[in-house]
C-alpha cells in the first residue's frame, strides 16, 4: 500500500486500506493504472497533505494518529464535483 | 464554493421526498427537512415548495450501500449522507444514507441537522474548515431547539443569492478566535489534567502535552448542557466538573451527566433570588471552592457542603485589583488566574498580590 509512513507498525493493514478509502472517497485520489508509476510522486502523501490542511492538523503527509482518529469520524461525502460534471 | 461558484439561477425551488426511513415516522421526516430548507430560506430569496410526483429541483431519497448513483455508502456510520451541486439531473440531489440510525434528537444522528448540511450541497455551498460551520463535513450534534445558522455559512450562502428580508433571527453566530486581541472568556475549569475554556457554544481543550488547543462544541460532548456557561470548576476528589448557567448547575463525570442534576444555586446556599454566578475556583490546598457574583464573592466549604460564615465578602476587599467582576477564574500551583474581558491577572495566593497582568490569550499562546 502506498502510505508513505516509515514506521507504520501502529497501524494494520485494514487501517491503511481504511484511510486509502478515505481519501480516494472525499480527496478524489486515484488509482495508479496498472503498470504505470510516476516518478517522485506519491499521491497518497500529497492528499494526506490537503486533508491535514483543511481541518488544520499538522501537515506531514504521513498517516498519524490523530488524522487517522478524524478519519473515523462520521462525515458527509459530498459527491466529487469534477466527476459529475 | 464548487468550482465555477455553481448555483441555482431561479429562486424559486422544488423539492420532492422520494422515500422515507423506518427509524422515524413520516410526520418527523417530512419535518426535519422541511425544517431544514427553512434554515436556509430564511438567510436568503430562495423559496422551497414540496411536489409529491413527478421530478423535482432537489430529490432526497435513502438508500443503502450502491444505491444507483455509483457513490456508495458505506454503512453504519462513516459516510452520512452526500448531495450534489446546483444542476440538472442528480445536481441538487441529496440522499442519506438508510443504514445510519436516525433520530430527531441527540440519540441517533440527527436528520435535521445532517439535512441541513445536505441542502447547504444541494444550493451550492461546499464544505468550510470553519469548525463550528454547519458547512463543516464532520458531524457534531447542536442540540436541537432553537438552531441558528452560523454566520460563515450565512456570508457563504448569502454570496451565491444575496440576503433576503425575513431573516427572524439576523445575530448569527460566530466561531471564536483564540488569538483575537479581545478576546474574553465565559469559564475556565480543569478535568483530569487538561484545561477546558468555555466561549459561547464552545470549549477550548487544553493538554500539556498538546502543541495547540482543540475547539470543540459544548454539545458534542454533553449534549443535555447549555452553550454560554457561566461557571465551571472541578472537584478531584469527587471527580466531578460542576457546570453553572443561571440559576441552575450540572455535575459532570467525564462524558455522563450526574443523575440528580441540575440542582439549583440556592441548594448551595446561596440567596434564591441570585440569578448566575460568574466564576468558580476550587482551591485544592484548602478545600474550599469561591464563587464569584457580581463585586462579591463567597466561599464554600465541599467537606461539609455548606457555605462558609462571613460571606459575601467584597472582591477589592480580598483580592485589590482585578476589578469588581470575574468573567472566568481558575487556581494553578499557587497561583489563581483571574480573567477580567481581555486581561487576565496572576494572583498569588502566597503573597496575596497580583503578580503579573497578561492578556486573557496568553493562555493560547498567542
Amino acid at each position: 500500500l502506498p502510505i508513505p509512513h516509515e514506521d507504520s507498525d501502529e497501524f494494520t493493514t485494514e487501517d491503511l486500506q481504511f484511510a486509502e478509502r478515505y481519501l480516494k472517497t472525499h480527496y478524489n485520489l486515484r488509482s495508479n493504472p496498472a503498470g504505470i508509476r510516476k516518478k517522485n510522486a506519491n499521491s497518497v502523501a500529497a492528499k494526506l497533505r490537503e486533508m491535514q490542511s483543511f481541518f488544520g492538523l499538522e501537515v506531514t503527509g504521513i498517516l498519524d494518529e490523530e488524522t487517522y482518529e478524524l478519519m473515523q469520524q462520521p462525515r458527509c461525502g459530498v459527491p466529487d464535483v469534477g466527476e459529475y460534471n | 464554493f464548487f468550482p465555477r461558484k455553481l448555483k441555482w439561477s431561479k429562486n424559486n425551488l422544488t423539492y420532492r421526498i422520494v422515500n422515507y426511513t423506518r427509524d422515524l415516522t413520516r410526520a418527523e421526516v417530512d419535518r426535519a427537512f422541511k425544517k431544514a430548507f427553512k434554515v436556509w430560506s430564511e438567510v436568503t430569496p430562495l423559496n422551497f415548495t414540496r411536489i409529491r410526483s413527478g421530478t423535482a429541483d432537489i430529490m432526497i431519497s435513502f438508500g443503502t450501500k450502491e444505491h444507483g448513483d455509483f457513490y456508495p455508502f458505506d454503512g453504519p456510520s462513516g459516510l452520512l449522507a452526500h448531495a450534489f451541486p446546483p444542476g440538472p439531473n442528480y445536481g441538487g440531489d441529496a440522499h442519506f444514507d438508510d443504514d445510519e440510525t436516525w433520530s430527531t434528537d441527540s440519540r441517533g444522528y440527527n436528520l435535521f441537522l445532517v439535512a441541513a448540511h445536505e441542502f447547504g450541497h444541494s444550493l451550492g455551498l461546499e464544505h468550510s474548515r470553519d469548525s463550528g460551520a454547519l458547512m463543516f463535513p464532520i458531524y457534531t450534534y447542536t442540540g436541537n431547539t432553537g438552531f441558528l445558522l452560523p454566520d460563515d455559512d450565512v456570508q457563504g450562502i448569502q454570496a451565491l443569492y444575496g440576503a433576503g428580508d425575513r431573516d427572524p433571527n439576523p445575530e448569527h453566530p460566530k466561531t471564536p478566535e483564540k488569538c483575537d486581541e479581545n478576546l474574553s472568556l465565559d469559564a475556565i475549569t480543569e478535568l483530569r489534567g487538561e484545561m477546558m475554556i468555555f466561549k459561547d457554544r464552545f470549549f477550548w481543550r487544553l493538554h500539556p502535552q498538546m502543541v495547540d488547543a482543540e475547539l470543540v462544541l459544548i454539545k458534542s460532548f454533553w449534549p443535555e448542557l447549555p452553550n454560554k456557561i457561566d461557571a465551571a470548576y472541578e472537584n478531584p476528589m469527587k471527580d466531578h466538573v460542576f457546570i453553572f448557567r443561571g440559576r441552575k448547575f450540572w455535575a459532570l463525570n467525564g462524558y455522563d451527566i450526574v443523575e440528580g442534576y441540575p440542582k439549583k444555586i440556592y441548594e448551595l446556599g446561596f440567596p434564591r433570588e441570585m440569578k448566575t454566578i460568574d466564576g468558580a475556583v476550587h482551591i485544592k490546598d484548602t478545600g474550599k471552592t469561591l464563587f464569584f457574583t457580581g463585586d462579591k464573592y463567597w466561599s464554600y466549604d465541599e467537606e461539609n457542603q455548606v457555605m462558609e460564615k462571613g460571606y459575601p465578602k467584597l472582591i477589592e476587599e480580598e483580592f485589590p485589583g482585578i476589578g469588581n467582576r470575574v468573567d472566568a477564574v481558575y487556581q494553578k500551583n499557587g497561583y489563581i488566574y483571574f480573567f477580567n474581558g481581555p486581561l487576565q491577572f496572576q494572583y498569588s495566593i502566597w503573597s496575596k498580590r497580583i503578580v503579573r497582568v497578561l492578556k486573557t490569550n496568553s493562555m493560547f499562546w498567542c
